[in-house]
Order: C-alpha cells, then sequence, then structure tokens
C-alpha cells in the first residue's frame, strides 16, 4: 500500500458517498444517470468476486463490502425509491455499445483464460468506459449540478491516482499490469474533460 | 504470473 494508493481509494470512496448522499437527501436522482450506476455495481461484482475465494486484508475485503453495498444502494434509489425524478429521457446512451465490445475484448486480451480472471479483465476495461453514459447525459441537458462535478471530479482523481500508485509499485515493487495501466490511462483522459 | 493474479488493488 502506498500514499497514492491510499488516497486513491479514499478519493473513490467519497465520490460513491457523495453522490449516495446527495441523491438521499434531495430525495431525487434528476441528472444522475442511471445506467452509468448499473454499470459501476457490474463493475464491482465482476471485479470482487475473489471476495468469496481470498482473503487479502481488513481493509481490502471491508472496502470492497463497501463498494458493492453503495453502488446497489445507489441503483436501488434511482430505479426504485425515487424512480419518479428518474430523467430517463435524457439518460438514453446505448450501454449494449459498450457492455458487448468490452466483454469481446476481455475474452481477447487478458492475463489467464480463467473465468475470475476475464471477469476481472471485463470489469477493468468496463470501468475505464462506464462513465460514458453520465458524461452523454450531461452534454444532453447541458448543465450538471455542482455535487455532480464534485462525484465527476473524485471519480476521475481516483485512477490517476492510481496511475502514479502502478509508476510508484513499478519503480519500488517491479510490478505493473499492463491492462489495468492502459485500462486507468483511457479512464483519466475521458474524465479530464 | 501469480503476482499479477493476486488482485490487491481495488
Amino acid at each position: 500500500m502506498n500514499v497514492f494508493r491510499l488516497t486513491g481509494d479514499l478519493s473513490h470512496l467519497a465520490a460513491i458517498i457523495i453522490l449516495l448522499l446527495k441523491i438521499w437527501k434531495t430525495r431525487s436522482c434528476a441528472g444522475i444517470s442511471g445506467k452509468s450506476q448499473i454499470l459501476f455495481a457490474l463493475v464491482f461484482t465482476t471485479r470482487y468476486l475473489d471476495l468469496l475465494t481470498s482473503f487479502i486484508s481488513l481493509y481490502n475485503t471491508s472496502m470492497k463490502v463497501i463498494y458493492i453495498g453503495c453502488s446497489y444502494a445507489t441503483v436501488y434509489l434511482i430505479y426504485m425509491k425515487f424512480r419518479a425524478t428518474y430523467d430517463g429521457n435524457h439518460d438514453s446512451f446505448r450501454v449494449e455499445f459498450l457492455v458487448v465490445p468490452v466483454g469481446g475484448l476481455a475474452v481477447l486480451i487478458n492475463h489467464d483464460f480463467s473465468p475470475l480472471e476475464i471477469l476481472w479483465t471485463f470489469s477493468i476495461y468496463l470501468e475505464s468506459v462506464a462513465i460514458l453514459p453520465q458524461l452523454f447525459m450531461i452534454s444532453k441537458t447541458g448543465e450538471a449540478e455542482t455535487i455532480t462535478t464534485h462525484y465527476l471530479f473524485c471519480l476521475g482523481l481516483y485512477r490517476a491516482l492510481y496511475l502514479f500508485n502502478w509508476i510508484w509499485r513499478y519503480y519500488f515493487e517491479g510490478f505493473f499490469d499492463m491492462i489495468a495501466i492502459v485500462a486507468g490511462v483511457v479512464q483519466t483522459v475521458l474524465y479530464c474533460d | 504470473e501469480d503476482d499479477a493474479n493476486l488482485k490487491d488493488e481495488l
């Protein structure tokens, strides 16, 4: 664990909490792309299946449980509890155009052709494009509430910090994962705008 | 190779 990864995880956690609290307090999900939130829930589900098979640390396990719990809670609030405030007309990005190519790529380019590894690779590729429906929705509505921009900033910052984490780990541990790095660069670039 | 599979990152 290094300072970049820790601040990255905390920034990620902050983004997830900011969004969840914003929807809960305002009792509205106006301006929020439910599709992006579903994609994030899918990212965490496919990436953290190893919760069932391996224990790395209390921090690792608790953060994974929190991420999964909050992402499903957010999806629940959008599509169930505050469904009336969901702006479906503007949330019209065709996610199948993301999931299918990402799924195909995960099967073609991965570290190991095992189910868990392919699902992990799928989650890495999907996470890099999961924000597109949200960005698309903001471009259609032409506006983003302040809190949504805070959410996007923290979310973008998290993966940018992970890039520094990977530089750190390569330099000090000789560890690097090309798939995560390439997807992380794509993800960070997407947030820059 | 196995450390690449050990996913210790979130």
